[in-house]
């Protein structure tokens, strides 16, 4: 999961804001 | 499923698909033809005009100390700012594409290790597919159509960064050739990401079920869309080989960059991407 944690992040979160 | 259920598949994934991705077909087009009036994107032809172009380019992800490295030459730099600004497009794209993935019908009740999975290695895939429509045989549109630059421009660049776009190029011209639109572009992309081949997967079979459903979808899509076009189904599912050997190449070519340029950064979302990648 470590290795992919901005995806898992991109994945679970329905607004996204992830800051990319 | 029926019919109906494979059409309203297609109409979900179009109004996705035009929620998600700001530039579509039409629009590419519409610019590339100089159908837009007034608006016509800033051409970069040479370093002077990818100079003048920058202030359009998105640039947020660049550090301060790269910009004024003074030990570089100075178009060694900026054909580095640029691959940086390449990047941060490349991971705002792979965001749009993810929202577009869990609007598949199904794509969110998989297991998530296998949504990661699925992402992991058909982004690079959709992206691709995805440049076909800004392209033409002369260039690219960039920056959401504000820019085109050339295909010389792009081949003049050093090496290895002047080899990165001649196979897009390549590749996008004979795609083109077959004329989809955004609304089979919709159907398409999400059969790619609907892989039931990936390595690494843990329950292939709800996916396979899941890709079925939208691959009748997409043949019911181009029957009606395409009538006089023949094969355009079996031609367009032969894409999907050429594609791999496109994403396989692309990402050597990465990872030769990254030991050949001390400065290069790559952006940690494209590195979780392409790690262990193929």
């Amino acid at each position: 999961k470590e290795k992919h944690k901005i995806l898992h992040q991109l994945l679970q979160n329905s607004t996204s804001p992830v800051d990319l | 499923p029926d019919a109906a259920d494979l059409r309203a598949l297609a109409r979900h994934l179009y109004e996705a698909y035009l929620k998600y991705f700001p530039l579509t077909k039409v629009k590419a087009r519409a610019i590339l033809s100089g159908k837009t009036g007034d608006n016509v994107p800033f051409v970069i032809h040479d370093m002077k005009s990818l100079m003048e172009g920058e202030q359009f380019i998105n640039c947020k992800q660049i550090p301060i100390q790269e910009q004024q490295r003074q030990s570089m030459a100075p178009s060694d730099a900026l054909e580095l700012r640029f691959f940086h600004s390449c990047q941060s497009r490349s991971a705002e794209a792979v965001r749009e594409v993810t929202e577009f993935a869990k609007s598949i019908p199904g794509f969110i009740d998989l297991d998530l290790n296998d949504q990661v999975t699925l992402l992991k290695y058909g982004v690079i895939e959709v992206l691709i597919i995805m440049m076909a429509p800004l392209m033409n045989k002369d260039g690219t549109l960039i920056s959401y159509g504000q820019i085109f630059m050339t295909r010389e421009f792009l081949k003049s660049l050093r090496k290895p960064f002047s080899q990165m776009m001649e196979p897009k190029f390549e590749f996008s011209v004979k795609f083109n050739t077959l004329e989809l639109d955004d609304s089979d572009m919709a159907l398409f992309l999400a059969v790619i990401i609907l892989s039931g081949d990936r390595p690494g997967l843990l329950n292939v079979k709800p996916i396979e079920q899941l890709q079925e459903t939208v691959l009748h979808s997409l043949e019911l899509q181009l029957k009606l869309n395409h009538p006089d076009s023949l094969q355009l189904f079996a031609k367009l599912l032969q894409k999907m080989t050429d594609l791999r050997q496109i994403v396989t190449d692309h990402v050597h070519l990465i990872q030769l960059l990254k030991k050949t340029e001390v400065d290069m950064c790559l952006h940690p979302l494209l590195q979780e991407i392409m790690k262990d990648l193929y």
